[in-house]
């Protein structure tokens, strides 16, 4: 994920 | 996924069980700020817009949909409902949306992984829940009699949001690239913001009486 983000919590 | 994710999230659903069990069995929402659920409701349209276009499991999907249609549904409950709305404690809940929308706006603007429409509405989500409880706390301290269901429906918000960070810290020592400061910040700020509400409940519990708030 660009920059860190996580996609895959809610 | 871990344990404490799937404790945060069962928590959260509970929280808008407990919620629209309230309603529907009392056929009422004394003590429900409607300002704290039009942002929650807010929070999950910006959050899940990415339901057109990512994919992660069908947990999170069908989770998505349910967080999705179950804050339409509470507050389709307080605005239309015959009897429902006329329990709405109008008068008290003026907290205003704005003071809390235009400041994440503007942060998700300044701090974001990419300035890119979904990225900066995606950030904005991350911030605007961090503080959507507020209308609801404020309200609870102007009307101070909190019944049973609002009181554990507060309580099991906050619990979805500390679960979280248990859910972080694993993540942080088990998956080397799992790093997102931004939302660990926000996670923090908004369980920071239960933590006088937890100890007014587990005192009340404690005693075995009705939550009072001083």
């Amino acid at each position: 994920a660009k920059g860190g983000r996580t996609k895959d919590e809610l | 996924m871990n344990l404490f994710r799937l404790a945060g999230d069962m928590s959260h659903l509970f929280s808008i069980v407990l919620i629209l069990l309230k309603i529907y069995t009392s056929k009422s929402c004394a003590g429900l700020s409607m300002k704290t659920q039009e942002l929650y409701t807010l929070v999950f349209v910006t959050r899940y817009l990415d339901l057109f276009y990512s994919y992660v499991s069908l947990y999170n999907t069908v989770m998505k949909l349910i967080f999705l249609a179950s804050s339409f549904g509470i507050l389709w409950y307080m605005r239309y409902h015959k009897q429902v709305k006329q329990t709405y404690d109008r008068e008290q809940d003026t907290f205003r949306h704005y003071i809390l929308v235009v400041p994440c706006a503007v942060l998700a603007l300044i701090v974001n992984n990419e300035l890119s429409v979904t990225e900066v509405l995606w950030t904005f989500s991350i911030y605007l829940e961090a503080v959507a409880i507020l209308p609801q706390l404020v309200l609870l301290q102007r009307t101070k009699n909190v019944d049973n269901l609002t009181g554990q429906y507060i309580f099991f918000l906050g619990a979805y949001r500390a679960l979280y960070i248990l859910n972080w810290i694993y993540r942080y020592w088990t998956e080397p690239k799992y790093r997102q400061y931004l939302v660990w910040a926000a996670g923090l700020v908004q369980t920071g913001l239960y933590a006088d509400f937890f100890y007014y409940y587990l005192k009340s519990w404690q005693a075995g009486e009705k939550l009072r708030l001083p």
